[in-house]
């Protein structure tokens, strides 16, 4: 099954 | 920050507000932008409004406003369809005052809304050189959204040398749509094109993807920036002055 991933897993915090 | 046509603020407010009820405009001499995240982190939008665009515009010094997109869409609604906008923060105060004014000069209204303390996340963007990059008219796009909700929550995105497939499923049974790349471009509102140095295929929430689509009014086409494992960027050009950019994060396996 698929997940819904959040933006932090790609994005970084600044 | 003075604007002839009033509506493309609207269109960009009514594009935001129902991903992002309320944001913080940052305000410098060089524009207006903005980044979100929704409520449950799964997007983003990042708008850029260059001064420039603007009739006038005049920052002396840079601000944050939180502002309710909520409460400024129900402002603009009031609006004419062909009134001029400005938007005005005077130095210390905790409000925006929004001023229209009818295209002969008949008619002015002014409204005060109240600035609020939003604790707001930025998130850092990388620039990504995508393996795909689709464009195609914003309100085909906003149809496939739609037709694609029929079938499922989700919507799996594949591209080829010869066009864009989007297909979901669901209980129901499953459906896609499938676009060529248009070879004969005579308007290029409603053509199709596609740039891909690798193939992809990703799946995203259908119901966010919509969300992005009422940001469409704002431009004739919208591109669609896809890579493996890495968010979609969804862009809608503000004409000449900006644009306003939504990121979704795939869905990925368990």
């Amino acid at each position: 099954s698929l997940l819904q991933s959040t933006l932090q897993c790609f994005f970084n915090q600044s | 920050a003075r604007l002839l046509h009033g509506s493309i603020f609207a269109k960009v407010i009514e594009g935001l507000r129902e991903l992002v009820n309320e944001a913080t405009w940052e305000c410098s001499g060089n524009g207006i932008t903005l980044q979100a995240m929704d409520s449950s982190h799964v997007a983003l939008v990042s708008l850029v409004m260059r001064s420039e665009g603007f009739e006038s515009y005049r920052c002396d010094r840079n601000m944050s406003l939180g502002i309710s997109l909520v409460s400024m869409s129900k402002v603009l609604k009031t609006m004419g369809k062909d009134d001029s906008l400005t938007i005005r923060v005077n130095d210390d105060s905790d409000s925006i005052i929004i001023a229209m004014e009818s295209q002969n000069q008949d008619k002015f209204a002014d409204y005060e809304l109240r600035l609020m303390d939003l604790d707001s996340e930025h998130l850092g963007i990388p620039d990504t050189d995508y393996s795909c990059a689709i464009k195609m008219p914003s309100s085909e796009f906003s149809r496939i959204c739609r037709d694609m909700s029929i079938m499922g929550d989700s919507v799996l995105i594949c591209t080829t040398k010869e066009g864009v497939k989007f297909s979901a499923k669901g209980d129901l049974g499953q459906g896609s749509i499938r676009l060529v790349q248009t070879t004969n471009i005579e308007k290029e509102e409603e053509a199709v094109i596609i740039e891909m140095k690798e193939a992809v295929a990703l799946t995203f929430a259908v119901r966010y993807l919509s969300m992005f689509c009422k940001a469409a009014p704002l431009s004739p086409q919208v591109g669609l920036s896809l890579s493996e494992d890495t968010p979609l960027m969804c862009e809608f050009k503000i004409a000449e002055m900006g644009h306003v950019r939504f990121y979704l994060a795939p869905k990925i396996e368990d």
